[in-house]
């Protein structure tokens, strides 16, 4: 464990309690008799956050995480691991059947198809991949769609012209958590012997890209202090 | 040591 390791794997973990907290301050809205004005904001404008990614990342969880009870690595692991499937499940849970969060979504905006990259994934996986086996292939499978899994919030970020401010952090700390995981991998290969895993390298290179548009907006409405907005 | 893979991160 080196410092970009840990780091990462905290902003990953905030980003989690960003988006628990924003469902949070959701719920806790119904039945109020005064204007929450937080709630009024993510009640009156969709949430902005993109189901489809959700369930994205709760399959892969699922099914890279499925070494849990048979590959002891660290207490640290198990937690997380363990912290990661609850959290991802829970939230889609949320956002699929709680009463008053389900009304924040926006499902007419959140329009694209999980079979478009949970197909292609599973192929690269099926033909690319360390060892066949069927552990290993699900593993690759997940880091695969792992890189593509965020797509469906950035288009929706896209479209939702008023991106409320806890849904840009979110984004921000997951393109932050990837960004330190390279920085990990670097670290690792020279102070680690035979340290090289190039599906890790290459899709999660991939994933960290795909923020890069974002981060830029992000970084600009920063620094001229003005709210975020993506370019239509 | 040879670490075959990379499964020890999260």
């Amino acid at each position: 464990m080196n410092i970009f390791r840990l780091a990462g794997d905290m902003t990953h973990l905030m980003s989690v309690l960003v988006l628990l907290l924003k469902i949070h301050t959701i719920k806790s809205c119904a039945g109020k008799s005064y204007p929450c004005s937080l709630c009024f904001i993510l009640l009156e404008s969709s949430s902005g956050i993109s189901l489809k990614t959700q369930e994205l990342y709760a399959l892969v969880f699922a099914t890279r995480y499925l070494d849990i009870f048979t590959d002891f690595i660290s207490v640290y692991n198990t937690i997380m691991k363990l912290i990661f499937l609850g959290s991802s499940f829970s939230i889609v849970w949320y956002i699929r059947r709680h009463k008053i969060v389900r009304r924040s979504y926006d499902k007419d905006q959140d329009t694209f198809r999980h079979f478009f990259l949970v197909l292609p994934c599973l192929l690269l996986a099926l033909i690319i991949n360390e060892k066949f086996t069927f552990k290993e292939v699900l593993w690759t499978f997940s880091l695969y769609l792992e890189a593509v899994a965020i797509l469906p919030q950035l288009i929706l970020l896209q479209r939702t012209r008023n991106i409320d401010n806890l849904t840009g952090q979110y984004v921000f700390l997951l393109g932050a958590y990837r960004a330190l995981y390279i920085l990990n991998w670097i670290y690792r290969y020279f102070t680690e012997p035979h340290y090289v895993h190039w599906i890790t390298w290459i899709s999660g290179l991939v994933q960290t890209l795909l923020y890069a548009d974002f981060f830029y907006y992000y970084f600009s409405s920063l620094k001229n202090n003005v709210k975020l907005k993506l370019p239509a | 040591k040879s670490q075959p893979l990379a499964h020890d991160e999260l």
